[in-house]
């Protein structure tokens, strides 16, 4: 669709659209495209084809480092801990991850920690019989971080590699919801050496701009070490994404591309510049 | 925020005296910008831009005394009448009972809003029924019967069967042998691009003829809200659309996105996980927060 087409100010202006419509954000895209203006003149791009391919290879640069694998060897057992905003897909990565997991010849405890949202302990009891993982659960109502106590000392009683604690969702607006977290993650790091393992941010790729918030006052809180991109099957493109791992060093590590418990794929930065331009 | 961005454009223009075209359009990029962060789509917030800079260039602003202020209202008021013009109100049907169809993306806050409603309707001197025709969820049913069952409203038992079309048609027929006069009905989270999923949604939409059609929308919504309204406008016919979630920081763009697309007015707000979370509309309010 951009063969002939002569590179003009028009054309970098209609690129700017694609991203921005991605919801690369305006800082983001403004920053690429001043990277492959100076590029361009210095390699004497004559084509547009060329233009496309050159912020491809700006925006695969900024994602490729920070492609990482989830963190879940050596603990004892080892812990992920998962949180996000509310709807994102918490509950059904973990379903996805453990199912994941136990393909991989892992033993996993599902801890159930969202005790606050209707039904949340029933849905996760689904996700573990699908996914062939044990689940650990309290009473309706009760502390999460009692859940995750009872969860770690399940797995080392039961032999499990793997526990990974749901959270309920909670806007990281809410400072007292933030600060039960913390206290979860104290406890996971009190129970087990170096724990949590993993503390894995879900996104979900429909979200815009207020996806770099998030992102900034959970990793703030609590130190994330890796971001779930979830409903990537959509038509968003989940763009937010490139500000968030380049501005706070986050590595992308998982993708959701459904609903069923053998939706979620590794991060691949290659097939998901490409999915933006398409 | 905006305000003050834009008295900065103007404060380099004023030792000037006068302003002109080109100052004018420093301040459009400014709004652009705002716009922008605050994920409006980037085709509205162009059209947008383009017809506020029609009043813009208008005397009141060239002349007056606070250029930057006056440039603000005319944003605030574009935006607040684009979002507000229009019946924000559930339509009753005179034939009982009203059926409301809620609908959405996954994860938008359907089966909390449906709740939501029928406690809201309830207070108002309704009889709701909550429908959960979602066969589909893990625990939908089970979520759906919690929370109706907190606010002492009736859930229908939907029991084995996990058609939805037939799902809402034995309820419709139920809430009318009860003289129940509100049908809420709520429906699996789904892709607007999902073909098998938006055809059960045209199912449920031809069988029960729904009175309201409302599209629940997270207010973090970024680019995507566009695509999302038209194919579910083009599919059933929306009515009105909930957006959730705000009591978090999102801007909210996607609300005048929706709007400048499709045309249907927001409704309600939720602003928060609890049932009682729930408000009308405000469009002056919305305005001024996705301005920011
Ligand atoms: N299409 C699609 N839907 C997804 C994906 N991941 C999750 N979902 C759906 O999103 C909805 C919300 O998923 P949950 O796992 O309940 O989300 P959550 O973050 O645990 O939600 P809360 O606990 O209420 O905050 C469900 O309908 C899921 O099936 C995905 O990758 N693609
Ligand atoms: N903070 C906040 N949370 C909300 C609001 N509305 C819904 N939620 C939360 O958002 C999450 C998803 O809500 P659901 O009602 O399960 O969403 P849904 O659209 O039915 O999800 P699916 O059926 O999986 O598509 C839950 O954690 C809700 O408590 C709101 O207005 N504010
Ligand atoms: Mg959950
Ligand atoms: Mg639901």
């Amino acid at each position: 669709v951009l063969r002939g087409r002569v590179i003009n100010d028009e054309l970098l202006g209609d690129l700017e659209e694609v991203m921005i419509t991605a919801d690369m954000g305006v800082p983001t895209t403004t920053r690429i495209m001043e990277d492959v203006r100076r590029k361009a003149s210095e390699r004497s791009i004559r084509e547009a084809e060329d233009i496309i391919d050159l912020i491809k290879e700006s925006i695969g640069e900024s994602l490729k480092d920070l492609a990482a694998p989830l963190n879940v060897e050596g603990g004892d057992p080892a812990v992920i801990m998962v949180l996000g905003v509310n709807g994102v897909g918490k509950t059904t990565t973990i379903g996805k991850l453990a199912y994941n997991l136990r393909d991989n010849g892992k033993k996993v405890i599902l801890a159930a920690g969202d005790t606050f949202r209707a039904a949340a302990i029933e849905q996760l009891e689904v996700w573990a019989d699908r996914a062939g993982a044990d689940i650990i659960k309290g009473r309706g109502g009760g502390d999460p971080s009692a859940v995750i106590y009872d969860s770690i000392q399940a797995a080392r009683s039961r032999n499990c590699d793997v526990v990974i604690a749901d959270t309920a969702g909670r806007l990281h607006t809410k400072v007292n919801l933030m600060e039960e977290l913390k206290k979860m993650k104290r406890v996971i790091n009190r129970e087990v050496k170096g724990a949590p393992h993993e503390v894995l941010l879900v996104l979900d790729a429909t979200t815009g701009q207020n996806a770099v918030s998030q992102a900034r006052v959970f990793h703030e809180a609590l130190g994330v070490t890796g971001i779930a991109l979830t409903k990537l099957d959509g038509t968003a493109k989940g763009g937010v994404v490139v500000s968030i791992v380049t501005e706070l060093d986050l590595p992308l590590k998982l993708i959701g591309i459904g609903e069923k418990i053998d939706d979620l794929r590794p991060f691949d930065p290659a097939l998901f510049v490409e999915a933006l331009f398409q | 925020n905006l305000s003050n961005r834009l008295e900065v454009v103007f404060k380099k223009l004023r030792s000037r005296g006068k302003l002109n075209e080109a100052d004018i359009k420093d301040a459009m990029r400014e709004v652009r910008l705002a716009m922008l962060e605050a994920d409006v789509n980037f085709k509205v917030v162009k059209d947008f831009v383009e017809r506020v800079s029609q009043r813009a260039v208008g005397q009141e602003v060239l002349e007056s005394l606070t250029p930057g202020q006056q440039v603000i209202k005319i944003v605030r008021d574009e935006l607040a009448e684009l979002m507000g013009g229009i019946q924000s109100k559930i339509q009753f049907s005179r034939n009982p009972p009203t059926i409301i169809l809620m609908t959405g993306l996954q994860g938008s806050g359907k089966t909390t809003t449906s709740a939501k409603l029928a406690g809201k309707l309830r207070e108002e001197g309704h009889r709701p029924m909550l429908v959960p025709a979602d066969p589909r969820r893990p625990a939908a049913v089970e979520q759906l019967s919690i929370l109706g069952g907190d606010l002492g409203i009736e859930v229908y038992q939907s029991g084995k069967e996990k058609n939805a079309v037939k799902i809402c048609t034995k309820a419709r027929d139920q809430a009318s042998r009860q003289n129940l006069d509100v049908l809420i009905i709520d429906t699996a989270g789904r892709l607007h691009v999902d073909e098998e999923l938006m055809k059960e949604l045209q199912a449920i939409n031809d069988k029960l003829k729904p009175h309201e059609n409302l599209l629940v929308v997270d207010a973090m919504t970024g680019q995507d809200a566009v695509n999302v309204a038209q194919q579910f406008n083009q599919a059933i016919r929306v009515d009105g659309v909930v957006l959730t979630k705000m009591d978090g920081d999102a801007r909210g763009g996607a609300a005048l996105s929706i709007n400048a697309t499709i045309g249907k007015p927001i409704k309600f707000v939720g602003v928060g996980e609890k049932l009682d979370q729930i408000e009308p509309f405000h469009p002056d309010r919305m305005a001024s927060r996705i301005l920011g």
